[in-house]
């Protein structure tokens, strides 16, 4: 009854937790030209484990900025321009801090539950797989 | 120094699910 597979119906957060589950997610992703929102959520995940006192992590925070929210990427698209607003401004000021990239995060997760993940659940790279 | 792509990847990395 909690098969893998069970787990990923019930949430994309239990999908993206799933090895197997991710990397499926992401094969379907790379065919839908969408890949970068899912990069751009585990990167957002691995940013706020970072220890802010590492000179590492301001860089890893404008990598992050330069490659998905400066650009014409699909995160960027998805974004509202107030939170693009509020990161440029961090990044500026060099004010990091760990959960500077929750915002973002949460209305990329939100689209990519709208319409990828539902895509996902009846596309034949799921269902081969199941 | 890691260049600017090798740090990404490995923000990225960090956060994927590990086999369990």
């Amino acid at each position: 009854p909690d098969s893998p597979l069970a787990r990923w119906t019930k949430s994309l957060h239990s999908l993206l937790g799933d090895q197997d589950g991710a990397h499926l997610f992401r094969t379907f992703l790379e065919r839908e030209k969408c890949v970068d929102t899912l990069d751009f959520w585990f990167a957002c995940n691995g940013f706020r484990q970072m220890d802010l006192k590492d000179t590492k992590t301001l860089r890893v925070a404008k990598a992050i900025y330069k490659r998905y929210i400066d650009t014409s990427s699909i995160v960027a698209k998805q974004l509202k321009p107030a939170t693009k607003t509020f990161i440029r401004d961090n990044i500026k000021k060099q004010q990091i801090d760990s959960a500077m990239f929750d915002q973002a995060q949460t209305e990329i997760q939100t689209s990519m539950e709208e319409s990828p993940y539902q895509m996902f659940l009846t596309s034949d790279i799921y269902l081969e797989y199941v | 120094i890691d260049s600017e792509d090798d740090l990404l990847q490995e923000c990225i990395s960090s956060a994927m699910p590990k086999k369990k």
